[in-house]
């Protein structure tokens, strides 16, 4: 474990529970786009197959577990909470999951370290964790104004995963043989979809003005 | 032999 890792981490724990944390306590979802979070409960669960198979430490499993609890909770919380559901905006959120499920799905069976169930499964995750973020930028660009937290929970996501390329960068000159370079490229790519929304976020921030994204 | 790489990031 290193301090990227641990802040990256620390990072993605804390933008899901923001997200959490506003839907429970104002008991609105808005501007929030149901379909990606569905796509990283999927994400979750495909990528921690192995929770209950392979024991890597106990951060490690209790950080899976919040992970996976946190993702499926705000899904249920927008899909089935009496208060919540009535602020889900089904009209705007109209990405299709399978534009991004299925492309991601037919990379992972292709492209992959090892042709194995578990294997194609973790890959699939990673391509999917990268352009999960889609529908929700593409909600924020139609809804065009941002409240502050939703602001936030997108910025945290997308500053976990840098993190994670400075860990990714630190592991490969302190670890022999630390090679994953799918890993590598799906986080990159991850990384710069976010760039552009960053690039509004501070503008807005050092403007003091309201984040408005584009038409 | 192809080592398993262990995956212990999250």
């Amino acid at each position: 474990m290193n301090i990227f890792r641990l802040a990256g981490d620390m990072t993605h724990l804390f933008s899901v529970l923001v997200l959490l944390l506003k839907i429970h306590t104002i008991k609105s979802c808005a501007g929030i786009s149901l379909k990606t979070q569905e796509l990283y409960a999927l994400v979750f669960t495909t990528r921690y197959l192995d929770i209950f198979t392979d024991f890597i430490s106990l951060y490690n499993t209790v950080m899976k577990l919040i992970f996976l609890g946190s993702s499926f909770s705000i899904v249920w919380y927008i899909r089935r909470h009496k208060i919540v559901r009535r602020s889900y905006d089904k009209d705007q959120d109209t990405f299709r999951h399978y534009f991004l499920v299925i492309p991601c799905l037919v990379l992972a069976v292709f492209i992959n370290h090892k042709f194995t169930f578990k294997e194609v499964m973790w890959t699939f995750s990673l391509y999917l964790e990268a352009v999960a973020i889609l529908p929700q930028l593409v909600l924020l660009q139609r809804t065009r104004n941002i409240d502050n937290l939703t602001g936030q929970y997108v910025f945290l996501l997308g500053a976990y995963r840098a993190l994670y390329i400075l860990n990714w960068i630190y592991r490969h000159f302190t670890e022999p043989h630390y090679v994953h370079w799918i890993t590598w490229i799906a986080g990159v790519v991850q990384t710069l979809l976010y760039a552009d929304f960053f690039y509004y976020y501070f503008q807005s921030w050092k403007n003091n003005e309201k984040l408005q994204l584009p038409a | 032999e192809e080592q398993e790489d262990i995956k212990d990031e999250l």
